[in-house]
């Protein structure tokens, strides 16, 4: 509408300038006005953002995958929300504590370039960058998730025992990288047992890791999962069950589809100050 | 009598406060190229008279009744209550933040759930 108007404004000024040669004031008001009003509706539009959280309208790229289990995370508020007709702004994730958390996040890894790329199948390094949490958010719980595909028996000779089939996926916080003399040095965060006849996501919690991550970025220096047999001795398996890097042969959507998601439950104060 | 039945004729060409239909298409004001999940929600607002006497559908607390009951003697003591949302509920959001990040969350006080004369 002001954009018909400025223009409506400057079609005046013109036709009076041809017919009688005198200049319109007119116009110039319509503009002044229009410029008025272009102000008030961006300062109305940064009012709502802030209310919204944010420091700017986000401008996001063309193509951009929304995780899965983002998806799913709102389906089933909006589902809890019509059925029990909750009137309370939590989010609460079965098996998470995640208290009074009212926003969750959602974080991919920071890919390593070509030179600096992982030889190891059963141990690979994940570093996120969660500089955009803001400080006024107070964590609650954070979990890597990770997709693991089913590997077919027939295609794997050496499985063929039941204990064969039993892994485990360990969640280590770098404490210090790896340097050319030694080797990291990590703590364990959090371990899931698993059967590889199972296509499944796993979830390990790295709550305490990023917390800290959080208080000290320069301290952040990554998570190591590692993928081994329950006796502790390295995976034997020929095809990749875990996919915690981007395979050679797959496609770009698979792997946005699958690959590891780190996700942060927080409870943004902010609102519930204003309303106290 | 005649009086009060001019009043009632006013009492009833004014609407009494409740709850009225407000949908907020994101598309409309251009953000749902950020804003992924819901397209648009129901917000609805309050308006309305607060007449005298304030009846009980209109969820009005002590106060809101004196102040219409002194309001009904002398009109330009005292102003009519408001009529105001007394519940609200939250809604949840999913969108793309400054950082192309994903986030869910929840705001509270989003829907008019109820109005009242306050």
């Amino acid at each position: 509408q002001e954009t018909a108007l400025l223009v409506a404004g400057n079609t005046n000024n013109n036709r009076r300038e041809d017919y009688t040669g005198e200049t319109s004031e007119k116009g110039t008001t319509i503009r002044e006005n229009s410029g008025q009003r272009t102000k008030d509706i961006q300062a109305l539009e940064s009012s709502l953002l802030k209310m919204f959280g944010l420091g700017s309208r986000p401008r996001p790229r063309k193509k951009l995958e929304i995780p899965q289990y983002m998806l799913e995370l709102y389906q089933k508020q909006m589902q809890i929300r019509d059925s029990e007709e909750i009137m309370g702004g939590d989010i609460n994730v079965r098996g998470k504590f995640t208290g009074s958390a009212n926003t969750v996040r959602s974080f991919h890894h920071l890919e390593p370039k070509v030179h600096e790329a992982q030889s190891s199948t059963d141990k690979v390094t994940l570093i996120f960058n969660i500089s955009s949490v803001p400080e006024e958010e107070i964590l609650k719980a954070a979990e890597l998730r990770i997709y693991r595909e089913q590997i077919l028996q027939h295609l794997e000779p050496s499985l063929k025992r039941k204990r064969d089939f039993r892994y485990k996926l360990e969640a280590h916080e770098v404490i210090k990288p790896q340097t050319k003399n030694r080797d990291s040095i990590t703590r364990l965060l959090d371990t899931k047992i698993i059967d590889i006849r199972n296509s499944s996501w796993e979830s390990l919690d790295l709550t305490p890791a990023v917390v800290k991550w959080r208080t000290t970025p320069r301290k952040s220096h990554g998570v190591e999962v590692h993928f081994i047999r329950l006796d502790g001795r390295p995976s034997e398996l020929k095809s990749s069950h875990v996919r915690l890097r981007r395979s050679i042969n797959g496609d770009d959507s698979t792997w946005q589809a699958q690959r590891p998601l780190l996700v942060t439950y927080s409870d943004d104060t902010r609102s519930k100050r204003t309303k106290r | 009598e005649g009086k009060r039945r001019s009043r009632s004729h006013k009492r009833k060409s004014k609407e009494q406060c409740r709850r009225h239909a407000l949908y907020v298409d994101f598309k409309d004001v251009g953000w749902d190229d950020w804003i992924v999940a819901p397209p648009g929600y129901q917000a609805f607002y309050c308006h309305g008279d607060c007449p005298f006497p304030l009846a009980d559908h209109l969820n009005s607390t002590n106060h809101a009744i004196v102040q219409t009951l002194v309001n009904s003697v002398n009109p330009s003591a005292v102003p009519k209550a408001c009529c105001i949302p007394t519940e609200l509920s939250p809604i949840s959001m999913l969108y793309l933040d400054e950082y192309d990040k994903v986030v869910l969350k929840n705001y509270q006080d989003m829907v008019v759930e109820g109005c009242g004369c306050r």
